[in-house]
Parts: C-alpha cells; structure tokens; sequence
C-alpha cells in the first residue's frame, strides 16, 4: 500500500 | 497603482477554471514584471504556481509591489460576465481593498465593472529547489487529460515509468488492470502532436490521479505539457501560455508505506 505525501515534505517555508 | 489590461477574457477564464478546482482562494502577487500566485491545495498535497510577465499584457502598470488575496470562486463568478472576445482590465489602488475588473466590448459600446473584495490570506510561500530531473516528457496536453480519464477508472493512483522507449501510464484496481504506452514520435509534421522524452536514467513514481485530473483543467491553455519527474521528488506537470506565462502544478508522489 502507498501512502500519499506531502507537498511540504520537499518544499521549504520561504 | 496597479493595471493590467488583456486583449481576451478567454485566457483568464481559462486560467481561472485551471486553477480554480484546487485553490478556493490564492494572493497574485504583483510587481513590475509580472503577476504570481503560488499556493497549495487544501490538503497541501500539491502546489499550483502561476507566473503571468508583464510583457504578455495589452497594458500592464504596477507603481508598487502589491498582494491581492482573491476569493477564486467569486472571481469566477465575475469571469462569467464577460463575453469571450472582450477586452478585460484588472485595476486596484495601492493599498486598496478592492480590485475592480472591467470589461469592453470590441467594439467599445459595453463597458461593465465589477468590484471585488480583497481578502488578507496568510499563505505561506514555499521555496522550490532547483532539480535536475531525470525525465522531461512533453506530450500533447489533450492526450495526457485522455489518460488521466481513462486510468481513473482503474484505480486511485496511477504509475507513471518513463523509459528511453517510451513513457508508460499504468493503472490497476478491481476492475482488472490499465497500460498505456507512448512512443516518442519519430518524424512529425506537426509540434504540437509530438511526444518528446528527454532522459538521463528511467524513473518510476505513482501518482494520485485526482490531483492529475485536476491539473488536465490547464488543458485548454496548452497544446503541449510538459512532465519533469525525478526519483522522489514531485512530479512537475507544466502548460506554457502562449507569449504570457505558463501554470505549474507540483504534485507529491505515494510513497512506500
């Protein structure tokens, strides 16, 4: 089973 | 003072329904060169990144830098008033409340104005590293929107390989299982029908095809779009606008449990 990520987990707060 | 005048209120109707499934609301963020919007879906699984250069408008004036939260579902609602061919100008003051979008017949005779109410939205604004990505699939954009369709029906997730022969679209669910292959074109006639891979070494990722249904809403702005993937890092699903800008949509992969 896949799990969805999170786009936050590969972009940093600017 | 800000302005920005286009020629057609198509491309901004046309933007706004490809943005418009994801984000309820978004900040453009305007300065001389140009207009941005960069948010992420509600549950942040995805990221939508507009660019719009100043060069592209009829008009474009921005005396200051300036950050318009807009409520999209009611920017839509005034897109819908304008006739296809008109021209559309979109005008707020420095440090206004409002913006006011207007728009002219070709003809000049109907001129309407529309106010809207500017929203203060803290979103945060994320940075996007520079990738060096292992395949960069450009197809035409209607093919892609038919595969996405086509491979929802199968399952949640779609699984995209990208070979040096070809990019693979699979999908599989009760219902029994999906391929879908494409061939880079060899000789075409036409650009806009060709599919181009570009790679350094195969990839393999798996996407959910909601959000890649979501981003096929971009389809009527593009003939082409443009894949980049890399291993574990998002899926960049790119249409450009002619001489305006292009959207982006950055999409993060399933992962192993």
């Amino acid at each position: 089973k896949k799990l969805q990520s999170s786009i936050r987990n590969y972009f940093t707060a600017k | 003072m800000f302005e920005a005048r286009l020629g057609q209120a198509t491309i901004l109707k046309k933007i706004l329904d490809a943005i418009k499934d994801l984000l309820n609301e978004g900040t453009f963020d305007c300065s001389d060169s140009g207009i941005q919007l960069q948010a992420m879906d509600n549950s942040h699984v995805s990221l939508v990144s507009l660019t719009l250069r100043s060069d592209g408008f009829d008009k474009f004036r921005c005396d200051r830098n300036l950050s318009m939260g807009m409520n999209l579902g009611s920017m839509a609602k005034i897109l819908k008033c304008a006739n296809n061919e008109d021209n559309v100008t979109i005008k707020a003051q420095d440090n206004a409340d409002t913006v006011t979008i207007m728009f002219e017949s070709a003809n000049q005779e109907k001129v309407s104005d529309y106010g809207m109410k500017l929203m203060n939205l803290d979103q945060e604004h994320l940075g996007i590293p520079e990738t060096d990505y292992s395949c960069v699939v450009r197809m035409p954009a209607m093919e892609f929107a038919r595969i996405c369709r086509d491979l929802a029906q199968f399952s949640e997730s779609v699984v995209i390989c990208c070979t040096k022969e070809g990019v693979k679209f699979s999908a599989s669910g009760d219902v029994g299982t999906a391929n879908i292959k494409l061939a880079q074109t060899g000789n075409v006639d036409k650009e806009e029908e060709a599919v181009i891979i570009e790679m350094q070494e195969p990839v393999t990722l798996t996407f959910a095809c909601r959000y890649l249904n979501a981003f096929t809403k971009a389809t009527p702005l593009s003939t082409q779009v443009q894949l980049s993937m890399c291993a574990d890092v998002p899926l960049v699903v790119e249409y450009r606008i002619n001489e305006l800008g292009h959207i982006r949509y950055y999409l993060a992969p399933k992962i192993e449990d």
